[in-house]
């Protein structure tokens, strides 16, 4: 599986 | 320190739509000024029109000062009306929400010298009161229809200037309300600020300044086809390691927005003070300088978390560089963008706190 990309961690950081 | 404060207040005569902050602005000193500015996306021609048409407001020194005030309050109350409007609307909702005396409290309980002082300070004659004074002008500016008119913007700025400068008003007025009147004032002490700048510079550096867009790449937009949850997930399994569930997440984080059915559409910017700081640091590393060198920038916003990890990874690569910006919040927020060609050891550091803010998310949660 590929991991997250930077945009998704940063979005996820971002909601939490 | 003193410094910075002027920068941040230039900065904001360059942000001139609301709930855009983000303007930066950048001074170097080495015989010749050059003055850097920037914002998270490329300026308009109308802008970058704009900026010049200040600068050259401010530094016609044959005019008189009030003149050049008056030419540069036009000009700001004209580009930067909706952000005016909403320091405006921001001073009137503390307004109600303060009781009937708005937040102005009497006088009386002051030495009557310092009234006395107050009073001639604000141009208030002996025979009224300071209270009252202050509670007309807040109910002055309450008529919404007025916000069209500019020579109401620009009162409205240079009274709350006023009000805003003696350090003895804080006796009189909210903390909250103070705070917003000031900041609403920012706009007049930027204008006497830059002009009083412009007039300690010899003629000479005046007439060879230096004035430049440092343009970013336009933002992106990008869709996010995964939910916040799903990406903490994703990112453990891929290394093997123990999944939060759903619910752990939830419980650990209440905040945490539940899932849309639709997909979450991010822009994606370069921010301001990242560009400028890019810019400077690799025509210096071109100049091959390498004496110490103090880098202030000003802004209009504060810094977000990974533009305050960038800056510290900039700053560890290149010691001789102090880089200064004053303000920090420390918000975590999406869309943010390296600036292109980051030398990989600064990306890779980046990327290392985004690895360990998503561990430390998967931590609490499991």
């Amino acid at each position: 599986e590929v991991p997250p990309t930077l945009d998704e961690m940063i979005f996820a950081i971002s909601q939490i | 320190s003193k410094h910075l404060v002027l920068l941040d207040l230039l900065a904001l005569l360059l942000v001139t739509e609301a709930k855009s902050d983000v303007a930066a602005t950048m001074l170097r000193t080495n015989g010749s000024m050059k003055f850097f500015y920037s914002k998270n996306r490329p300026f308009t021609d109308s802008e970058n029109k704009y900026v010049r048409t200040l600068f050259n407001y401010a530094s016609e020194t044959n005019r008189s000062v009030a003149d050049r005030y008056t030419n540069l309050m036009a000009a700001i109350v004209d580009k930067c009306q909706k952000k005016i409007k909403s320091r405006i609307s921001k001073v009137l909702r503390r307004v109600r929400e303060l009781s009937t005396d708005r937040g102005i409290h009497s006088e009386d309980r002051l030495p009557l010298e310092l009234v006395e002082k107050l009073k001639a300070k604000l141009g208030i004659g002996p025979e009224q009161s300071l209270k009252n004074r202050l509670i007309s002008w807040l109910d002055y500016l309450s008529p919404a229809q007025r916000l069209k008119d500019p020579e109401f913007l620009r009162y409205a700025i240079v009274t709350a200037h006023s009000i805003g400068i003696p350090s003895d008003i804080n006796l009189l007025i909210d903390q909250k309300l103070l705070r917003r009147i000031r900041k609403l004032g920012d706009y007049m002490g930027a204008v006497t600020q830059l002009v009083g700048e412009v007039d300690l510079l010899p003629p000479q550096v005046l007439q060879t300044l230096v004035i430049q867009e440092v343009p970013p790449p336009p933002p992106d937009r990008i869709v996010i086809e995964k939910t916040s949850v799903e990406i903490v997930e994703q990112w453990a399994r891929n290394r093997h390691i123990e999944e939060p569930t759903e619910t752990n997440l939830r419980i650990q984080f209440p905040s945490l927005p539940q899932p849309l059915s639709q997909q979450n559409t991010i822009t994606r910017s370069v921010h301001c003070e990242c560009t400028l700081i890019t810019k400077i640091v690799d025509d210096l590393v071109q100049q091959g300088t390498s004496p110490l060198v103090t880098l202030e920038v000003g802004v209009s916003k504060s810094l977000c978390n990974l533009c305050e990890v960038f800056m510290g990874s900039v700053k560890k690569r290149y010691p001789n560089i102090t880089i200064m910006v004053s303000t920090h919040h420390g918000k975590n927020v999406s869309g943010w963008r390296l600036p292109p060609l980051t030398p990989l050891e600064i990306s890779r550091e980046v990327e290392d706190h985004i690895n360990s803010c998503i561990e430390e998310i998967r931590c609490k949660a499991t």
